[in-house]
């Protein structure tokens, strides 16, 4: 039965898509049969794996729009061992048609129901948003990663989602939890992304990763050729890091 | 009159808020009466200024709740010809309950009205969506300025946005102009800033502005004391660049 994680943060920019990329190949890589799923119209996790949903008859949207709709129809396989669910800007149509609609929260947890056992890991990129398609994901989610870049403005955000969590838990989603709080975008060249991981320590404790993703050009490039970090340069320090993420993960959860 | 711009991108993380309150900044250091307008529920700008949302009595939220209730209520000086009217995550709930109601998209619009007259600018920072709350912030503007990460991902995100102004400019407002496209987090060690910048020029020509705000962790410095970055480091390169930004915008929407 698959662990099904949610990648998510209302705050813009954070790496969640990044994160859901390269965790994803890096779960691959240890042949953990992994799922990811672009729940974000804009689509950004469907390009940066290059594949084009012009030529798609389906995508995400039609399990919203369309109950009958199976979930297994629309998968992609991009990598040995991952496969993909694309996404693209009619996915956002989905938000409007669910507002009015009874169970509107459950309906991408019921879709993802009979996949479930063919995955070991299944990854849902969040769209910057605590709106329906994220509490969709939440709901459908047995755990959640939080990217978090290393910056003020990033941290502050936190309060709103860990509430919005909590919220779900107790109404939507009783076996939600929250497996970390990853630090990404670290710049070692400043104080500021230190006094802000020292701050989210302070606050977070232990469900702070050890691994922190540090700030490098290279993962702006790797989208542009649709590669993983692992792919574009495997020794590179970012590379390294999702790799010991996916070892503390497969670990069944134990932190470093 | 007013001139009302938007300052918008769904993509996360682009430098809206960011852009939001030093371009503001710079303009009201040209003695332009300007407002500042908080349309994100996460707060960002308003947490930027150092002003909090406990104590207040109404934030933006109470316009979308309440039609008699009066922007000009909401109105909270911050710096010598600089005014803000601030959020907090009250205002997730206005898209909820716009959604059903007739002319959703203009409460914000019919809102603004009479306080037009009090400022030279408006300026109106987005969240990282295309709703509702978005919508009534491109309804009611008469420019957009879209900031746009020097990022591959950043880029390819721009067809969709340009698509939503032109169907708000066909549907909703016709007044509505893109005044222009600033490149934002400039990495000048690396190539890849370079290729998305002259991409961006080569598809959208004389609408991206010369000026472009290098990338500096000053920016992310200055929210922890709440000062723009003008205030945090006058002759830091960033603050010359929304400086000649805002020169640019006040002659008259001259590009340079
Ligand atoms: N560790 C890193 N160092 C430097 N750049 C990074 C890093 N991780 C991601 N990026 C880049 O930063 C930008 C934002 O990352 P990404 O798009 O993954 O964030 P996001 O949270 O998914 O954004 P959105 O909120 O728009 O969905 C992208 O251009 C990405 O290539
Ligand atoms: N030119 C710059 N160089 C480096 N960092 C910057 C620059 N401009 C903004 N930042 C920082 O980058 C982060 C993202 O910027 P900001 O929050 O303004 O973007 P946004 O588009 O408003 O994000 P959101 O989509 O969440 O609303 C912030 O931590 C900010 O301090
Ligand atoms: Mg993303
Ligand atoms: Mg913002």
């Amino acid at each position: 039965m698959a662990r099904v994680i949610a990648i998510a943060n209302q705050k813009g920019g954070v790496g969640k898509t990044t994160s859901t990329l390269n965790i994803g190949a890096a779960l691959a890589e240890r042949h953990q049969r992994t799922l990811l799923v672009d729940m974000d119209p804009q689509g950004a996790l469907t390009a940066s794996l290059g594949v084009s949903t012009y030529d798609l008859e389906a995508t995400l949207y039609s399990v919203f729009a369309n109950p009958h709709s199976l979930l297994s129809d629309l998968i992609v396989p991009v990598r040995p061992c991952l496969d993909l669910v694309p996404a693209n800007v009619d996915l956002a149509a989905a938000e409007l048609n669910l507002s009015n609609r009874s169970g509107r929260e459950f309906f991408f947890k019921y879709a993802l129901a009979p996949t479930r056992e063919r995955y070991d890991f299944i990854l849902i990129d969040c769209q910057p948003s605590l709106g329906l398609l994220t509490v969709n994901a939440l709901t459908a989610a047995d755990e959640v990663i939080i990217p978090v870049q290393c910056q003020f403005l990033s941290l502050r955000g936190m309060r709103m989602l860990l509430d919005t969590i909590e919220k779900i838990r107790v109404r939507l989603n009783p076996s939600l939890e929250l497996t970390g709080i990853l630090g990404t975008m670290y710049n070692t060249g400043t104080i500021h992304s230190q006094e802000v991981l020292e701050e989210a320590r302070k606050i977070f404790g232990a469900k702070v990763f050890n691994v922190v993703i540090k700030e490098s050009v290279r993962f702006a490039e790797a989208p542009v050729v649709h590669k993983s970090i692992l792919e574009y340069e495997s020794r590179h320090d970012g590379a390294a890091a999702y790799r010991r993420l996916a070892e503390v993960l497969t670990q069944d959860g134990q932190k470093e």
